[in-house]
């Protein structure tokens, strides 16, 4: 799910 | 944020101002792959669109900004500004090779299929792939400037940082990124080469040249 993944990195 | 992280921002950060530095001084995009300056312009836009409904941090929100803003202005320097220094005919690898399966991937492989999603999955796919017009130029030319293996070796040293990245967050957050992972993965991998001959020859004062 979108909850997974890592939506801070760049 | 953790140290893997910020290390791997900062090589990113200062790849593209070697970048940046190398066309100025030398006034020429001479050695640099035209295409991969250009998958790069369209893996920040793809990736970056939350920046007009996601607030992350102002850490973010800034290289985001540089990003997108330092990745056109290279592509506009290379397009115009020193366009007769830049020989396309040694930039030939064919980005459509790329680009479509990255597409096709994207709308496989995604955590939603929705339309930023799927950009989001397609910009992480394109990353990985986007230097390799970049290293077939180099491989094709066998040699290069001592300033772009800099760059080359700046970042290839952030995908890599963001390995042991990934493995922390695994350990202190739970987090895991499956998507992110594989290609970062791969793509630190597509380094591989580079930085064998980097390390033993740039490292040690020499030239860069490839063995014929």
């Amino acid at each position: 799910t979108v909850d997974d993944r890592v939506k801070d990195e760049l | 944020m953790n140290f893997f992280r910020l290390l791997g921002d900062l090589s990113h950060l200062a790849s593209i101002l070697i970048l940046l530095h190398k066309i100025k001084t030398t006034r020429s995009c001479r050695g640099l792959s035209f295409k991969t300056q250009a998958l790069y312009v369209a893996v920040f836009i793809t990736r970056y669109l939350d920046l007009t409904y996601r607030w992350v941090s102002l850490y973010n929100f800034v290289m985001k900004l540089f990003f997108i803003g330092s990745s056109c202005a290279t592509l506009y320097l290379m397009r115009y500004k020193y366009c007769p220094t830049h020989d396309p005919s040694i930039d030939t690898f064919k980005i459509e090779y790329l680009v479509g399966p990255c597409a096709i991937l994207a709308l496989i492989f995604n955590y939603k299929f929705s339309v930023s999603e799927v950009l989001w999955s397609f910009s992480i796919f394109l990353e990985s792939v986007a230097i390799l017009p970049q290293l077939f130029m180099l491989q094709r030319t066998g040699e290069a400037e001592t300033i772009t293996t800099h760059y080359l070796a700046a970042l290839g040293i952030y995908r890599a940082f963001y390995i042991p990245n990934w493995i922390y967050r695994y350990f202190t957050e739970g987090v895991v990124d499956p998507i992110a992972i594989v290609a970062g993965i791969a793509q630190t991998g597509l380094y591989l080469d580079f930085f064998y001959v980097y390390f033993t020859k740039v490292m040690q004062g020499e030239k860069f040249e490839l063995p014929a």
